[in-house]
Parts: C-alpha cells; structure tokens; sequence
C-alpha cells in the first residue's frame, strides 16, 4: 500500500 | 468515535490535569516518578509527530496538543520549578532498560518500514511500560498519595477503555490494529495490581500502603 497509514485514535 | 473512546481520552485527560493540579497546588513532585514523566513525553513526542503530516479532526488535533503540553510542563515541574522535592533517590528505575529493547522491538516489528511508522510503534510499544518507573517507585516506598493513587486509577483505565473501543471498533466497523491491541493489553494488565490495591483501599478512604 502506497498511501501513508493514518493513525485516529490518540 | 465511540462511547468508549471518548470516556477513555476524557479518562487519560483526566489523569494528566490530576497530576499537574497535583504537583502545581501542593508545589511538590514528591513521590513522582520523574522517570515515567519523561517516557511519557517521549511516548507523545513521537507518536503525534504526524501533526504535522496529517489532519484527522479539530478534537484530534486538539487532544494531541494538550497531551504534549501537559506532558513537558510536567516534566519542567519534577526536574526545575519543584526540583527540590523530587525524590530522585526512590526513582531509581533505568530507562534505558525500557527505551533500548522497545526501539529495537518497534524496528523489527511494525505495520510499515518508515519513519514516522516506525517512530509511531515506538510509542506504542513504550507507553505500555511507561508507567514501570512509577509503579517502581511505588512499591520501593511502600506507600503513594491518595490525589498520586487517583492519577493512576484515571491512567490505567483510559486504555483499558480502549480495549473496549477496540473491541467495539472490530465489530462495528471491522477495524484493528494488532500493534495497539497487545500493547493495549500489556498495558492494562502492568495496572491490575494497582486496580485491586485502589478499590480494595483508597476507595474506602485508605492511602495507599502496601505490605511491608
């Protein structure tokens, strides 16, 4: 997967 | 965002403004572990480093803030304002023991090879044992502060409140992430101890004494 990884939780 | 999530953010809030209020309104940091406070800041540090990559919500951006800002000025109040009330010599706990292994672990086990990643798995990794050199000094004194003893119960259920999120999030939406789950997990049980010592006894309006 190219896109970077998003992280939502804190 | 669920129920879950929110009560553990409102919870992990809760315990950073308990232990500044704490240190602030009393001008002491004893029975502190500066130690933990730094990992702490380091944890922060490094996982929200994609603020500057990455918008996700206002409430997002905004919680990250304040979790770093607390988090130093914390730090600032053990090792300068109140410096003479630290307890160095019961915070005797080695961080690199800590820092050391989970860098390497964060290296060899993540969800990508990249930098911010990486650094992201690293706090991951090293909140879940953040809370060692406090827990540390705790049981080297034999005692903690009732308002001390609030901050941990507040610290502790904040992820076991997630775990529950987690739990919601995978049936709700068919999310999860493996890294935080076992981390979450360690997390959570490195507290049960101090969970039963706190029901058992601070809310019954003991301190927080252990067996000698």
């Amino acid at each position: 997967e190219d896109e970077e990884r998003q992280h939502d939780e804190l | 965002m669920n129920l879950f999530r929110l009560a553990g953010d409102v919870s992990h809030l809760l315990a950073i403004i308990i232990l500044l209020l704490k240190i602030w309104r009393t001008r002491s940091c004893a029975g502190i572990s500066g130690k933990s406070q730094i990992l702490f800041a380091l944890v922060f540090t490094t996982r929200y480093l994609d603020l500057l990559t990455t918008f996700i919500s206002f409430y997002n951006t905004t919680m990250k803030v304040i979790y770093i800002g607390c988090s130093y000025a914390t730090v600032w109040m053990i090792y300068a304002k109140f410096k003479a009330t630290y307890d160095s010599n019961h915070d005797t706990f080695r961080m690199e023991f800590l820092v050391i292994p989970i860098a390497a672990l964060s290296l060899l086990v993540n969800h990508d090879f990249a930098p911010l990643e990486i650094l992201w798995t690293f706090s991951i990794y090293l909140e879940s044992v953040a809370i060692l050199p406090q827990l540390f000094m705790v049981s080297k004194t034999g005692e903690a502060e009732t308002i001390t003893s609030h901050y941990l119960f507040a610290l502790g259920l904040y992820r076991a409140l997630y775990l529950m999120n987690w739990i919601w999030r995978f049936f709700a939406e068919g999310f999860f992430d493996l890294i935080a789950i076992v981390a979450g997990l360690v997390q959570t049980i490195l507290y049960c101890d101090f969970f039963y010592l706190y029901i058992t006894k601070v809310l019954k309006g003991k301190k927080l004494s252990l067996p000698a």
